[in-house]
């Protein structure tokens, strides 16, 4: 999942501003 | 077993919706002064036929634009909901994928003018007629008439955090890894909702008209999924050049 969703993961892996 | 509701003291309650009250304020696109001053302004009839007159694939875009622009919003809310970032990547994705649509469904409410049926969109407010173009007049209908029965219950932005924060961690969704984990904090989320309809001495009812905008909001989504199938079909091409990539990764 984590594969076809890269986008939607780095999003949640950035810190929050 | 996940059946009996966890144990949560008063103190925790409160914490909780302050906590998802502030994520909600933090990262809700638009504030209601700052709504308040764009003055509730019309979109005047030149524009609306501007509008009706694009080619539905510019239309399509422009609307998968604005609904990532949000989407981005409410991954933001979900990150920091308190027990968000400690479920698995995989749950978190799952969460994410079937319900940060359903959240900007909710969200829209706060940008709805019930007097005059129309959504702040593109810089001005819309009726469904601008969405013309699109060639889904059904389920604009009822994305207007869902936003409008939501406003009906005047919820305050407590309120309001804590509903779009139950909808984001729902239990039920499919390829969840860690079900029991999800479960235990929506019911907290429940029993935070809970108290702050209980401290706004709001009637019973509301409750039981909240749960059943949870189906409402299944709809509307499959709905959407089943528009943009029949749009993909005829515009394979568009969709996979010139719409944003999240917008496909979550629902394509």
């Amino acid at each position: 999942l984590k594969e076809k969703h890269k986008i939607l993961h780095q999003l949640l892996q950035n810190s929050t501003s | 077993n996940g059946d009996s509701p966890p144990t949560v003291s008063m103190a925790e309650l409160d914490h909780l919706v302050q906590i998802i009250s502030k994520s909600h304020l933090e990262t809700c696109q638009y504030l209601r002064e700052e709504l308040q001053q764009m003055s509730w302004q019309n979109f005047l009839q030149d524009e609306v036929e501007r509008y009706q007159s694009k080619p539905r694939e510019v239309m399509w875009q422009l609307c998968a634009v604005k609904i990532t622009e949000a989407i981005q919003y409410v991954v933001e809310f979900a990150k920091r909901i308190d027990g968000f970032m400690d479920l698995c990547q995989n749950d978190q994705i799952v969460l994410l994928k079937a319900g940060s649509l359903e959240v900007v469904f909710v969200r829209m409410c706060r940008v709805f003018d019930s007097q005059n049926n129309t959504v702040y969109f593109d810089g001005k407010f819309a009726g469904p007629d601008v969405f013309k173009a699109l060639g889904c007049d059904d389920l604009i209908t009822s994305v207007f008439d869902f936003a409008k029965s939501m406003c009906s219950l005047h919820l305050t932005e407590d309120e309001l955090a804590l509903f779009s924060a139950f909808v984001l961690l729902s239990a039920d969704r499919s390829w969840l890894q860690e079900k029991l984990q999800v479960e235990k904090l929506q019911q907290k989320i429940q029993l935070a909702l809970q108290h702050v309809l209980q401290k706004n001495q709001r009637e019973d009812g509301v409750l039981n008209k909240l749960r059943c905008k949870v189906s409402a909001l299944r709809s509307l989504c499959s709905r959407h999924t089943e528009k943009l199938s029949a749009f993909r079909a005829i515009y394979p091409d568009i969709v996979r050049t010139h719409f944003p990539p999240l917008y496909k990764e979550l629902f394509g």
